[in-house]
């Protein structure tokens, strides 16, 4: 029970939290129990599930610094089936306040094993950067789904990335396995896009997910509305790849 | 004489890179004189200008650090009247190692007053964050221009992004000013954009620059070979874009 999943790209932009929000609904009304984690101080993960964190309500900044518990910072979504532990600002102050700490790297990994059994899959959507935030993250979680951008600079990041968790893996968390590379914003008529899935296709075939996220402008609405895209628009071109994405997820799941 | 400007927002993908690299080479053809300094980890603004760090060669990490002075960092690229203080994957580590030194805030801005001079400009390209990498560039800097990608949660951003500037403003920096709000990846035809624009031009209308970078594929195709849009298609509409937002400045500056 309860495989723990990191979202992560230290490339920003490339649909990190697009990919946490939307898998996780996928799967949540596929009735999957999902928890989201935000542990990006943006907490667009939190907003676009259109939930907000009152005052005194405990965010994943709070767990880290032992503040709070998790169980008490969950907190249901809207979509029956779909929890999330928020994220917010403060988080930034974590990634000093944490270095001078001992096993600084493991207080995800620590909180979240008390919850994690509750469900069946916790999804961790990190922020832009190979900072303590991602490695607490990469620490706590089974796998990791990297989201592909199909553009240049994305690609030139796969290799400094791949190093990281490989360097994870040897000093804080030898399971951590790859969940599979996720090929987003994709445009088939686009010669750069092809162009990268070639190469990806090209070296990294084995850890390919055959879902590709299209380009969808519905997929970038959607979060204006605090809704997946699963609620906002079910017959989009991005409903129907994040549903395979989430069908192809539950067969390696199950 | 060198001005100092630090392009900054904490979200990802929203074109910092791309306005750093294409700015300033439209600045230089212009025969300013600019220096573009790359402070972020991934180091895209040193490979899009078709720059590659040779063994032993410093780059800003080791201007950070004490190890090595600006004026002995800076590598000329192909363009005329444009050089570069290279950034690599060796400044994350600086973001841990600086936060227990004495005035880790102004590292940065210590090591340009040396060599600011010999520039009509200094750019600064920062990473997707508000750590200790963007707060020296702020420090460092006479204004911040922030790119604005025309979706919501960029949109969203932006007001955490004016209080970290105003913080910087009280403590570390007086003169730090706003260069101005720069619309990227605009798409007339969707409704997203348009009403991202609405929405900026009605609460920030004198910080708008007059110029919209619309989404063009060019944009993206040109740093896989180490260009700016100027030298790898003169007659797209994001050069055109870009040489008049570099007219613009090139008003404001004389
Ligand atoms: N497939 C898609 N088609 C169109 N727009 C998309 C798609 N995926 C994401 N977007 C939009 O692109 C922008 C970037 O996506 P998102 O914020 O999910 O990336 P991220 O990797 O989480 O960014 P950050 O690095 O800032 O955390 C957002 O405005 C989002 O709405
Ligand atoms: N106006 C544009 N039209 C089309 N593509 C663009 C445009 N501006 C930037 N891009 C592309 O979008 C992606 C994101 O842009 P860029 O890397 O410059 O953003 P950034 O803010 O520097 O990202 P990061 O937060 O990772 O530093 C890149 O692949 C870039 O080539
Ligand atoms: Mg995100
Ligand atoms: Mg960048």
């Amino acid at each position: 029970m309860g495989k723990i999943i990191a979202i992560a790209n230290q490339k920003g932009g490339v649909g990190k939290t697009t990919t946490a929000i939307n898998l996780s609904s996928a799967l949540a009304f596929a009735e999957a129990k999902v928890l989201v984690v935000d542990m990006d101080p943006q907490g667009n993960a939190t907003s676009g599930l259109g939930v907000s964190l009152e005052e005194g309500q405990p965010s994943i900044y709070d767990v880290l610094i032992g503040r709070a518990e998790a169980k008490d910072s969950i907190i249901h979504t809207s979509v029956e089936n779909l929890d999330i532990i928020p994220g917010n600002i403060n988080l930034s102050a974590a990634e000093i306040e944490l270095v001078t700490e001992i096993s600084r790297e493991t207080k995800l990994k620590k909180a979240l094993a008390k919850i994690s059994d509750d469900y069946t899959l916790v999804i961790i959507d990190c922020p832009p950067s190979l900072g303590l935030l991602t490695v607490n993250s990469l620490t706590a979680a089974n796998s990791v789904l990297i989201p592909l951008q199909c553009e240049y600079y994305a690609m030139e990041g796969l290799g400094q990335l791949l190093n990281t968790i490989g360097l994870i893996r040897e000093s804080l968390n030898e399971e951590l396995e790859m969940e599979g590379i996720l090929l987003t914003m994709h445009n088939p008529s686009n010669n750069l896009s092809k162009e990268v899935q070639k190469q990806v296709e090209e070296y990294f075939s084995e850890s390919l997910f055959k879902t590709i996220i299209p380009r969808n402008v519905k997929l970038a609405e959607a979060p204006s509305f605090g809704q997946s895209i699963i609620e906002y628009d079910l017959k989009s071109k991005g409903a129907a790849s994040y549903i395979d994405l989430a069908k192809e997820m539950l067969e390696r799941i199950s």
